[in-house]
């Protein structure tokens, strides 16, 4: 009803985002669900969601929404599809394979693809995918929980955590800060939020970016002489990066680290 | 290379027919990354500290981990952080235990866990994803890493 929609239209809606099943994938006995869920209508704002529910028991099994971050990056693409979701997807996209230890196994995953613009989210104003940010991110996901769980009102109370990484980082806190608030002034909370989990998370500028500058020289991908350039040059409290600074930066991407994946630095890189 | 497997499969008009999904005709492929949003962002909080201690207030279960092979958002960084917010050690350092092997190390704090994962980069259930679910099944259950 919050969603301006009867009980029978969300059941509709939710009968019509089942997905009885993808293109190249194994029998799977969970159920899974996807589509838009519109969160401003004005601007014709909508993201995208795929949900997975749990192997076994799903309707006892909590509620996990997974973000990923960039920003601009895709929880479809990352976490659904490498990271924590039920498949993997087969060299050159030919199909899926099973992911033994997918976190479905324990609970019923949501992946979300925020904000407009990620994916196959939209908005149909373009002029707005130059101007997505911290705020109305965490807004329009606040809406898409309001509005989702009107066409799944099974998962309205259940336990529900907030988990991602990168720069979800920023999205997960200040969504989780968004629900506490909400909850707060609704004298009918239905969200349920018990905790978040964030991995290798962007989340405060000075101290990871010099967490960052030390673990590049504890973990000897740079030299003394670039290190203590960096540290000379960089001014990490102000948010502007000086041109000496990023000159230090740069020379040691460029000419220290070698080709590596910077994301795993003893794996190959990707040819 | 697995991310270049999703942009051809959620390119695949039977996929996207399979998901509902680009039911508008959106003028641009399907992609992992939004060039034009990560050049364009706007407003960013310089630090998330003040709003882990709200949710903190809020009674919250906040665990924060980090695969410590990653160098963009590295465990160092992390460490920083979480030791700026100056919380009360519940249960020191100590590594914790996946299959017989030292999956990472943790700590437990008031108010906030957290755990590194042993061998893992940026994304840390792709390289380590046993490690990562058995943290996961930790985190949902509120208990610590185990301690064998």
């Amino acid at each position: 009803a919050a969603a301006g929609a009867g009980v029978e239209e969300c059941e509709e809606r939710a009968r019509n985002d089942r997905v009885e099943a993808l293109p190249g994938q194994p029998p799977v006995a969970f159920a899974q669900y996807s589509g838009y869920v519109t969160v401003n209508e004005e601007r014709g704002r909508a993201l995208f969601y795929w949900l997975t529910e749990a192997a076994g028991d799903a309707a006892r099994k909590p509620l996990v929404l997974w973000l990923n971050g960039g920003p601009g990056c895709s929880s479809v693409a990352y976490g659904a599809s490498e990271e924590i979701g039920p498949f993997r997807i087969k060299p050159n996209g030919t199909g899926l394979f099973l992911n033994k230890y997918s976190w479905n196994r324990e609970a019923n995953l949501l992946f979300l693809e925020s904000p407009a613009g990620v994916g196959f989210s939209y908005t149909n104003t373009t002029s707005e995918l130059k101007t997505s940010g911290d705020e109305r991110t965490a807004q329009d996901a606040l809406q898409f929980l309001i509005n989702w769980m009107s066409r799944f009102p099974q998962y309205r109370h259940r336990d529900f955590y907030i988990a991602g990484e990168s720069y979800a980082g920023h999205y997960v806190p200040q969504l989780a800060r968004k629900i506490v608030e909400y909850n707060k002034a609704s004298s009918y909370p239905f969200i349920n939020l018990k905790g978040i989990l964030v991995g290798n998370a962007v989340t405060d500028n000075y101290y990871d970016n010099i967490g960052t500058v030390t673990y590049w020289w504890t973990h000897a991908m740079i030299s003394d002489h670039t290190y203590k350039a960096i540290l000379k040059s960089c001014n990490f409290t102000s948010a502007n990066v000086s041109r000496a600074c990023s000159r230090a930066m740069n020379y040691a991407m460029n000419h220290e680290f070698g080709d590596i994946d910077q994301y795993s630095i003893y794996t190959p890189s990707c040819a | 290379c697995t991310e270049t497997y999703a942009e051809k499969y959620y390119n695949r008009m039977e996929v996207q027919k399979a998901m509902h999904a680009n039911t508008t005709g959106i003028p641009y492929r399907w992609t992992a990354c939004s060039d034009v949003l990560i050049k364009t962002w706007q407003d960013s909080e310089l630090s998330m500290l003040p709003i882990y201690k709200m949710l903190m207030k809020a009674g919250l279960r906040i665990w924060v981990f980090s695969g410590d092979t990653d160098s963009v958002v590295p465990v160092t960084a992390t460490r920083f952080v979480i030791s700026h917010l100056g919380l009360k050690t519940k249960i020191r350092w100590y590594p914790w235990y996946s299959a017989g092997q030292v999956g990472g190390w943790s700590e437990v704090y008031e108010g906030l866990t957290f755990a590194s994962v042993r061998g893992a980069g940026h994304e840390v259930p792709l390289f380590q994803p046993r490690r990562a679910f058995r943290m996961f099944q930790a985190f949902l259950a509120g208990e610590p890493l185990p301690k064998s």
